[in-house]
């Protein structure tokens, strides 16, 4: 489908790259297939300047309101948040998990962060998950070259920094192609 | 090129100010 290309409005702040947020919400008792999981993934709006993305955000539920097993990604536009996208099938991600109660917070963080630029990584942030979840709630972080790990040292140390976790709280790298050999 | 980069606290003042000062 044609979609007309997010720019910055006049006087608004423009972003290094534009973005979408999308919506996804897994029908309880359903395979995850691929084919189930693109119809089930709802492209939510693009944007391209920082005050852009306030207005989206804005009207947005936010994670820790969500209810049953339901995720939101803030992709980079043009890649879409699959693991088959040309952008992501040599990545991975970083795994957080959260107990109840703090996704909303961590998920702000994250995606100003993202959105900011503050992972200096290059081009390598492909963009951002968060997962509702019945237990616990999951902030992921995916990246392009999943072999880089200066990159994703990086990631993960500006992960710590950004998101002011608990010191307990345990951080995973997965690649792409684990995650997809193994589910 | 240059990088855009913006911390927490000026993305969060952009928030209620739909036009730059």
């Amino acid at each position: 489908a044609r979609r007309k290309m997010a720019v910055p409005g006049a006087g608004e702040h423009p972003l290094q790259f534009n973005y979408s947020l999308w919506y996804s919400r897994r029908t309880p008792g359903r395979p995850a297939s691929t084919q189930s999981y693109e119809q089930n993934i709802r492209q939510i709006g693009t944007f391209a300047s920082v005050e852009q993305f306030w207005r989206f955000y804005s009207h947005m539920i936010r994670p820790g309101d969500l209810t049953g097993h339901s995720d939101f990604h803030l992709f980079k536009d043009g890649i879409k948040p699959m693991w088959e996208d040309d952008a992501n099938k040599m990545g991975g991600k970083w795994i957080i998990r959260l107990r109840k109660g703090l996704a909303s917070r961590c998920w702000e963080n994250l995606i100003l962060a993202i959105l900011g630029e503050q992972f200096m990584v290059g081009e390598e942030i492909c963009g951002a998950v968060v997962s509702v979840r019945f237990q616990e709630d999951i902030l992921s972080i995916w990246n392009k070259t999943a072999s880089d790990q200066a990159t994703t040292a990086r990631i993960r140390d500006t992960l710590r920094r950004v998101l002011n976790l608990p010191p307990n709280t345990i951080m995973e790298y997965k690649t792409h192609t684990d995650s997809i050999k193994y589910s | 090129g240059t990088r855009i980069i913006y911390d927490r606290k000026f993305l969060l003042e952009r928030r209620s100010s739909p036009v730059a000062k």
